[in-house]
C-alpha cells in the first residue's frame, strides 16, 4: 500500500 | 469493475428504488427511520465532494449523482410531503443523530490517509455510513408491524455492503495486493451490524411468516 487510494467505489 | 461491486451497487440502487416506490405508492413512510436517511445524506454529501475534482468514470459520476439525488429526495418527501410527513413515525425515531455523527468526525481527524478536507470528510463519510442504520434498527424493533417494503430495503441495504467485503476480497488478489483498512473495517462492522436482522428476515422468509424483530 503506498500513498493515497484512489477512491473509485461508491 | 467486477461482478460483486457491480451486484453491490445494484442491490444499493434497488434498495433505494424500493423506499422510493414503498414512499410514492404507498403515500406513506410508516417504519422509516428519518434520522438515518438524513444520515445518509450527510455521508452522501461528504463522500462525493470528489464529483467536482476528479473524473472516474461516467458510471460512478451518474451512480453519485443518483444517490445524492434519491437521498435529497426520501428526506425531502418525509419531512415536507403533506401527506407522507403526517405517517412518520417521530415519537419512536428518538436516536439522536449527533451520538453518532461526532464520534465518526473525532475517529476521521484522528484515522485517515491524508490530512486534507476532502480526504477527512471521505473518511468521516465511511465511518458514518457503518453505523447509520442504527436508528433504523432501533426504529424496526420498535415497530410491531414491518411491512415488506419496509423489511425488502432493510434487506438490500445491508446485503450491499457485504457484496462490496467480497468485492474487496477479490480486488485485494486481482489488483496488486493494495491495502485498504478504512473501508474494510468499516464495511465489515457495517454488515455485522445487519446480522440479526438478517437472521430474522432469513427466517421469516423461509417460514413464510410475517417480519417481526424481537423488541
Amino acid at each position: 500500500s503506498s500513498g493515497v487510494p484512489k477512491h473509485d467505489e461508491l | 469493475m467486477n461482478v460483486f461491486r457491480l451486484a453491490g451497487d445494484m442491490t444499493h440502487l434497488l434498495s433505494i428504488i424500493i423506499l422510493l416506490l414503498k414512499i410514492r405508492a404507498t403515500k406513506s413512510c410508516t417504519g422509516i427511520s428519518l434520522k438515518t436517511q438524513e444520515l445518509y445524506v450527510i455521508v452522501f454529501l461528504t463522500r462525493y465532494l470528489d464529483l467536482f475534482t476528479k473524473y472516474i468514470s461516467f458510471y460512478n459520476t451518474t451512480m453519485k449523482l443518483v444517490f445524492l439525488g434519491t437521498s435529497i429526495s426520501i428526506v425531502w418527501y418525509m419531512r415536507y410531503h403533506k401527506v407522507v410527513k403526517q405517517t412518520y413515525n417521530k415519537d419512536q425515531d428518538t436516536f439522536r443523530h449527533y451520538f453518532l455523527a461526532i464520534p465518526c468526525f473525532l475517529l476521521a481527524l484522528l484515522i485517515h490517509h491524508e490530512f486534507t478536507v476532502i480526504e477527512v470528510l471521505w473518511t468521516f463519510s465511511i465511518y458514518l455510513e457503518a453505523v447509520a442504520i442504527l436508528p433504523q434498527l432501533v426504529l424496526l424493533q420498535r415497530s410491531r408491524n414491518i411491512d415488506n417494503l419496509t423489511g425488502n430495503y432493510v434487506f438490500l441495504l445491508g446485503a450491499y455492503r457485504a457484496l462490496y467485503l467480497v468485492n474487496w476480497v477479490y480486488r485485494y488478489f486481482t489488483e496488486n495486493h493494495l491495502v485498504r483498512w478504512i473501508p474494510w473495517l468499516s464495511g465489515l462492522v457495517q454488515t455485522t451490524l445487519y446480522a440479526d436482522f438478517f437472521y430474522y428476515y432469513i427466517k421469516s422468509w423461509k417460514n413464510n411468516e410475517k417480519l417481526q424483530l424481537p423488541a
